[in-house]
């Protein structure tokens, strides 16, 4: 089943939603599962780890009994779990800098200062024969008297 | 208390079981 704990890429266009459950509505809920002693029907997510289910799982004895038509809702399911957030951390990076292509942003001139200084670097190697050219611009273009 | 918080386990089941 799909994870409401976790947050989920759109395969499309490669944009995350938020899990469907905020981390304050899941601490509530799992709070909520510790005090009727439950925590093994919760999926694993940032607030609950996978490790606390399964001790939760080996210790509980809620369990779905067959003859009970109402314990529907009791029976196992295999959620999805994917680590998307603790791969970073697993990797021992820091993991505000994660997935990043830059540390810090800067402002806009600052990014694109080094292309802009290359073309100035460009211009200003033909300059003096493009000032040249402009200044006798018209000079050229006069009709000469003694012209033949 | 403990009805409270199995039922709100229970709706949480009911709502996001496949």
């Amino acid at each position: 089943a799909r994870n409401p704990f976790l947050p989920v890429q759109n395969p499309y266009s490669g944009k995350w939603a938020k899990p469907r459950y905020s981390l304050r509505m899941q601490k509530e809920l799992v709070k909520k599962a510790k005090a009727c002693g439950m925590v093994g029907l919760l999926p694993p997510g940032p607030k609950l780890s996978l490790e606390e289910i399964e001790a939760a799982k080996r210790s509980e004895t809620v369990a779905p009994r067959p003859d009970k038509k109402q314990d529907w809702w009791l029976r196992p399911v295999e959620w999805s779990t994917e680590p998307l957030v603790d791969k970073a951390k697993k990797a021992g990076l820091v993991t505000m800098y994660v997935g990043r292509k830059r540390m810090f942003k800067g402002h806009k001139w600052e990014r694109v200062r080094s292309e802009r200084l290359r073309r100035h670097r460009i211009a200003m190697k033909g300059m003096a024969k493009q000032v040249k050219s402009y200044k006798s611009f018209y000079h050229r273009r006069r009709p000469s008297p003694l012209a033949t | 208390s403990v009805a409270a918080a199995t039922k709100a386990l229970k709706k949480f089941r009911i709502d996001n079981l496949p």
